[in-house]
């Protein structure tokens, strides 16, 4: 474990409860792509399998089970709970365009031909893109509330430091996951548009709006 | 492509 890892974790957590508190205290979750948090859950889903079977630690076991509890919980807020608020007009990404790449480039680039090994580099690329349908979201509203925000910069910055993460095991511990390293710069870069929108905008007090 | 080496990674 090292410093980049950790604060990748918290700041992955972060997210997590802020979406969770965000929508069940304004019992709303109008400007949530539904369809990502799907994603998301089975993210966690197919990444998550040997948590019954592999002991790494404490730490590991309970923030896996708190990852997926409150994935479906938001995933349940959403398409239960506080449907009438979903606004499915805009929700409108075609996932079937990213669940089929996915699920080939699992099949055709991994570690290992095995069925834990394919799910879990079918986890990796699908958490890469799973963000996108409520980036597309928020540009066919054109803006977002300033909380999602602060959820999606939690959520892109906790990638981020996963690669600081692969740099320091690299350098320190001879690791090196070209896989999870792929993946995790395209999940980065397709933060940078919202990045830069975030700092120049939401931290200066103002409202993110983009160019309708 | 190598052994995977994240396995304690979430």
């Amino acid at each position: 474990m090292n410093i980049f890892r950790l604060t990748g974790d918290l700041s992955h957590l972060a997210a997590i409860i802020i979406l969770l508190l965000k929508i069940w205290k304004t019992r709303s979750c109008a400007g949530i792509s539904g369809k990502s948090q799907i994603l998301f859950a089975l993210v966690f889903t197919t990444r998550y399998l040997d948590l019954f079977s592999s002991f790494i630690s404490l730490y590991n076991t309970v923030m896996k089970v708190i990852y997926i509890m409150c994935a479906y919980a938001t995933v349940y807020l959403i398409y239960g709970k506080f449907k009438a608020t979903y606004d499915g007009n805009h929700d409108t990404f075609r996932v079937e365009f990213l669940l089929i790449p996915v699920v080939l480039l699992a099949v055709l680039i991994n570690h290992a031909f095995a069925p834990m090994e394919i799910l879990w580099t079918f986890s990796i690329y699908l958490e890469s893109v799973a963000i996108l349908p409520q980036l597309f979201m928020i540009s066919k509203t054109g803006e977002a509330e300033t909380i999602t925000t602060h959820y999606l910069f939690f959520l892109g910055l906790y990638r981020t430091l996963y690669l600081f993460n692969w740099i320091w095991r690299f350098y320190f511990e001879g690791f090196f996951d070209l896989i999870a390293v792929v993946a995790g710069l395209v999940q980065t870069i397709l933060y940078c548009d919202f990045f830069y929108l975030y700092i120049t905008k939401v931290l200066k007090g103002k409202k993110l709006s983009l160019p309708a | 492509l190598g052994q995977r080496s994240t396995k304690d990674e979430l």
